[in-house]
């Protein structure tokens, strides 16, 4: 999280830690992301975090035994208090393009059931009748991601840990105009496509953002109707550029497009 | 000088006919025709020498040794009679005829010249006064007769009176009404009738006989002609005869034999009773407590059912088993199938756990029997109650723990989601 603030315990009771060692690959691959607790066994979370991390086009699934999510967790560094759980199920959607991010979601069922308490809670999703996120309209998004745009993944899962924020994270960010958003993206290169399937958010002059290690986390936004927190975005991908430059605004998976696949596949799976 | 003459018809003479007959003159015709028939003699021509008394001369027709007719003279006087145009009959099928003569004759007499014939017996008609020679109906032909009986009845053995067939009557009626053949006609004669009323070994029959019964007696011997016995296993009721009605006739049997008899004779009304059974009496039941029977009745007997219910929300407990209904029939012993079971009241058993939810129990000591109210929540905070609706539940007379509107379905506690307990600073405008 880019210019973000420090979470207090309970702020964030769905954000959960994801862990992956890929033990196939020699040396072994590690890195992680964040998810969203959804009920008692699912969590919600980019697909791309699942996804071995090749640098091709196919979509390989990492083995479900490689996965350890790590609930109720405040501190990265005191995982063994936190709520540990492994993985019975990953389901990722399968028009997920690993070029464009398009479709970039995946659900995650868990072997065992967490119980709920004031540092565990699942988020609410959005309606199958409701809109994406209408721009201007502020979310909020944490994660333990890098919090100095100045140093890449690599050096983040290093041994110099003090670019990464032990502490969750997160930043309040505005959503951006569609049209704004695909217009800075294709300015730059014809490679980048932001689809009906996404949203962005961040401010046009940078400085607040989310980075490498917040994918999948989850990006918030109030119902005052409700009075509850619903999930809006996922945490999917941005430029090459610094997290947090200037009109280079981090791209979100619109979960509300998602509505009915997510409603399917936890009532058919359940 | 004997002449047998077998024919169905012929003739005799006197001797010398028609010169005058010899002296000492003795002849006899036996004249034998097949049984049914009878002979009808008669004379053509008769001039034997009269004498007072016919002593001299005479002509004597007889039969089965019984003198029919004397004859002699030329013209019937006070004393002594000729044939004339008259004809002697038989009873029976043989007639002899003998005629005599004395030494001597004033005049010349020429004898006689006469005819017999066999003829038919009517003995449809002729046997009617004589204990009566078909039983119903007679039917005569030339040379014999014979009888027939009425439908339904059979022709004795005898040739003569009619019988029924009815050895083997069986009954297997809790009630009904048995008599003589033809009641209150007369009943017929010669047979020999089996009643058999047989029922289930638990009943008890009583006869009750008709204020007609009629059946032929002996004034000083016991019922010697017709009688009517009455049998049971071990007991025998009986002879009954006479007018007077045996009344009524506990056999306390299950099965019973009438027995009837009649001989060849008489012409009496017969007999008629109306047959009853009752169970072996059960002693009556009252319903358990917090039950009921049905039906109530002040006596019960064999076979009578009684169906024993729980009030609402209570149960039988037979065998492990809770059962809803229990029913017990009176046996043939008298004794009832089973003794009356205790109604226990329903116990809804420990309500189903809900997961991250407890239960409340309304009533005190926790009780779990029917009628006992608990309520279902969701730990606070955490979770909430889906559907949403008020999660009371009975326990109800079927055993479940029943809701208004799930039934026994439970509700269940989902996760509040996207409400933290700890909630983020307020917005601050910019």
């Amino acid at each position: 999280i880019i210019g973000g603030r420090t979470a207090h315990p309970g702020f964030f009771p769905w954000q959960l830690l994801m862990v992956v060692e890929d033990m196939s690959r020699v040396p072994k691959d590690k890195w992680f992301g964040s998810g969203a607790l959804l009920s008692r066994t699912w969590v919600l979370t980019a697909a791309h975090v699942l996804r071995s991390q090749r640098r091709d086009n196919t979509i390989t699934l990492v083995p479900s035994e490689y996965v350890t999510i790590y609930l109720g967790l405040h501190d990265v560094r005191q995982k063994e208090a936190a709520v540990k759980r492994t993985v019975e199920r990953i389901i990722l959607h399968k028009a997920f393009d690993p070029r464009t991010y398009n479709n970039d979601i995946a659900l995650v069922k868990m072997k065992d059931k967490v119980s709920m308490n004031i540092f565990v809670m699942p988020l609410c999703l959005p309606s199958q009748e409701m809109e994406g996120p209408q721009p201007n309209t502020l979310g909020l998004v944490a994660g333990w991601g890098i919090t100095n745009p100045n140093l890449t993944m690599d050096d983040a899962t290093g041994s110099d840990h003090a670019t990464l924020s032990n502490i969750l994270q997160y930043v309040k960010l505005p959503v951006t105009l569609q049209a704004e958003c695909k217009s800075s993206y294709e300015s730059r290169s014809d490679s980048y496509n932001v689809t009906d399937n996404m949203f962005c958010a961040g401010f046009y002059e940078g400085g607040k953002d989310t980075c490498l290690g917040d994918s999948g986390g989850a990006f918030i936004m109030y119902n005052p109707d409700t009075q509850t927190w619903v999930a809006q975005g996922l945490v999917s991908w941005g430029g090459p550029e610094k997290c947090g430059s200037k009109r280079v605004y981090g791209v979100y998976t619109k979960i509300s497009k998602y509505a009915r696949w997510l409603a399917d596949k936890m009532s058919n799976s359940s | 000088n004997i002449t047998e003459l077998t024919g169905m018809f012929g003739q005799i003479q006197s001797p010398n006919y028609p010169e005058g007959y010899p002296s000492d003159l003795d002849v006899t015709w036996n004249i034998t025709v097949p049984t049914g028939f009878r002979i009808k003699l008669y004379f053509m021509h008769f001039d034997v020498e009269p004498s007072y008394l016919c002593e001299y001369d005479y002509v004597k027709v007889s039969s089965d040794d019984d003198l029919l007719e004397t004859f002699c003279g030329r013209e019937s006087t006070d004393t002594e009679q000729i044939p004339g145009r008259e004809f002697v009959l038989t009873n029976s099928n043989t007639m002899t005829v003998t005629f005599k003569t004395d030494f001597s004759n004033e005049e010349r007499f020429t004898g006689f010249e006469a005819h017999y014939s066999a003829i038919d017996v009517d003995e449809c008609v002729e046997k009617l006064d004589e204990a009566l020679v078909c039983d119903h109906f007679c039917h005569n032909y030339i040379g014999g007769y014979y009888c027939s009986c009425r439908y339904s009845y059979i022709l004795h053995s005898d040739n003569r009176t009619c019988k029924v067939e009815c050895s083997d009557n069986v009954f297997t009626e809790k009630s009904g009404v048995i008599s003589s053949p033809d009641y209150p006609n007369p009943y017929p004669k010669s047979s020999d009738c089996l009643y058999r009323i047989e029922l289930e070994e638990g009943y008890a029959i009583s006869l009750q006989f008709a204020d007609i019964f009629d059946l032929e007696d002996h004034p000083d011997i016991l019922c010697p002609y017709d009688y009517l016995k009455i049998k049971t296993g071990v007991m025998e009721f009986g002879p009954f005869c006479g007018d007077k009605s045996p009344g009524k006739i506990d056999t306390n049997s299950s099965t019973v034999q009438i027995l009837f008899h009649s001989d060849d004779s008489s012409d009496n009304q017969g007999w008629k009773f109306t047959f009853t059974s009752i169970g072996a009496p059960c002693p009556v039941v009252h319903p358990p407590a917090n039950g009921t029977i049905e039906p109530v009745q002040e006596k019960y007997s064999f076979k009578d059912q009684v169906q024993i219910r729980c009030n609402t929300g209570f149960k039988f407990v037979k065998g492990g088993d809770e059962v809803e209904a229990y029913q017990i029939e009176c046996q043939k012993s008298g004794i009832w199938s089973s003794s009356i079971p205790t109604c226990k009241v329903i116990d809804c058993g420990t309500p189903r756990s809900l997961e991250d939810g407890f239960i409340t129990f309304h009533t005190k000591d926790n009780l779990t029997m029917f009628g006992s109210h608990i309520e279902y929540s969701c730990l606070a905070l955490y979770y909430q109650m889906e559907p949403e609706l008020n999660t009371t539940y009975t326990c109800m007379e079927n055993g479940f723990w029943v809701n208004d509107e799930l039934g026994t379905d439970l509700p269940t506690c989902q996760p509040v989601c996207g409400r933290p307990a700890r909630s983020l600073p307020p917005l601050n405008k910019r």
